[in-house]
């Protein structure tokens, strides 16, 4: 059975799409078969590897999802591009109930013959993000440890907990993981250890450091992992895809 | 006649509410009687000068604006607040051309009376922040000095051109601004210079540097004008009100 995780956090810029990239990327290095999914109409999952976006979105058009899968320059690691054109996602948003369960027949068909499969969601608690965690069986919620991002943490915490009281025994908490850590500042250590004290051992015992190689990789179409092997931001991210594949 | 200045970005986390609550305070502060709305269901800006959400959306009820109207600590500046329920945002989400109407009736109407509005918006291009842009005189967009940002910014041009190109006359282009700037790193010189080639001087003049007073003032129910009034971040944001305010 796949480990689908759903990278969602309705707060912007909080590293969903730097995570979900990096994860996939290590999951896939570790000999995972691996598929990506950008599902935010903002395609930087598929332009942070280097991709053209699609021109119609793969889960939208009926031929198999197969046919719109990339190979990727990692072994194991395959892409489902993301679409930029509106009304793909207009559809997506609205009437989503028939919607949904397209996207999560597709998702359900397609995902078959990979270990684990990483969503990359908008920032929003929209239908597009609904219909990614009702496909999914893990949650993982990147925070960045500032004032604003504790606030729409518990918001994302309802929405979780409706959707696993309608889909019991499928989608479970996969992890909290505090990014952009810089222990320069006060701010930080107050938000970790609040984060910690309120949420417990959801919280990854991994946290990811603000590191610049970290943002000017997607302008080389590469993930840090292969930008800069060496920089603290890979450290990182080998670390977490360490800790989640000993979660299981 | 008002200006109405929507303040948008559909990338997340580039500081669209930093700059909505700090332009609106100094606004205030040089005469202007000025209206902040809330327009995100993550109610940051309202919560960011210390308020709670509203239990329904003041734009979907049909009590007249000024009723939920709130005064602040600053004279001459009033707050609309947000609301998280989701069935008002989801309402407002579906079928907005009603609401659109509704929504654009009554800012006209509740707006009489000011000499400035800032709409903070979600980050995403939804019927949210369509809505905002078909009520506002001028579009403000921070952007982040990172690869992401620069993609995101074209699609937001075109949605843009296709509100002007309905109501002619209307919306114009107030400016992009450049948020977190650390001159320390090469990405952030480069993005600087490529935003300034290609959208030459719509860009402001003057850039908000990062600065950690700006992440912690939220937390204190406060702008940074007022929680670190010799703040880095502060003279940045009194120098962009200024720059705004002899752009008319
Ligand atoms: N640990 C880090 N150190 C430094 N910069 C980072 C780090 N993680 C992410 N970034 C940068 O911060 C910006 C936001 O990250 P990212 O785009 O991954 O967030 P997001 O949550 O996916 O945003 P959105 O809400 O728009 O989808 C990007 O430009 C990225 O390069
Ligand atoms: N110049 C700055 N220096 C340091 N931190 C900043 C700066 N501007 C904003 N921030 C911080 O960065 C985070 C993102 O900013 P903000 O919430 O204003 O962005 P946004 O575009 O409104 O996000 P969203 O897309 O979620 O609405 C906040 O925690 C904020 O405190
Ligand atoms: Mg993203
Ligand atoms: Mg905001």
């Amino acid at each position: 059975m796949a480990r689908i995780f759903c990278v969602a956090n309705q707060k912007g810029g909080v590293g969903k799409t730097t995570t979900a990239v990096n994860l996939a990327w290590t999951f896939a290095m570790a000999g995972q078969r691996t598929l990506l999914v950008d599902l935010d109409p903002q395609c930087n999952a598929t332009s942070g590897l280097g991709f053209s976006p699609a021109a119609r979105h793969p889960l939208l058009i009926d031929d198999p999802l197969r046919e719109s899968i990339q190979n990727t320059q990692q072994p194991n690691l395959q892409l489902l591009p993301g679409c930029r054109t509106f009304q793909d996602v207009d559809q997506l948003e609205k009437g989503i109930s028939t919607r949904r369960t397209l996207l999560k027949q597709h998702l359900d068909a397609g995902m078959g013959g990979f270990d684990a499969v990483f969503i990359d969601c908008p920032p929003s608690l929209g239908e597009l993000t609904q219909a990614a965690l009702a496909s999914s069986t893990e949650v993982l919620m990147p925070i960045q440890c500032e004032y604003y991002a504790m606030e729409g943490l518990t918001q994302m915490i309802h929405v979780i907990r409706d959707i696993m009281h309608h889909q019991p025994g499928k989608l479970t908490f996969g992890g909290i993981l505090l990014t952009m850590v810089d222990p320069r500042f006060e701010l930080t250590a107050e938000v970790d250890s609040e984060v910690r004290d309120f949420f417990g051992d959801i919280v990854f015992d991994t946290v990811i450091p603000r590191d610049i190689a970290i943002c000017e990789s997607p302008s080389h179409g590469q993930p840090v992992i292969s930008y800069a092997p060496r920089s603290r931001g890979t450290r990182a991210y080998i670390e977490l895809c360490m800790e989640v594949l000993n979660h299981d």
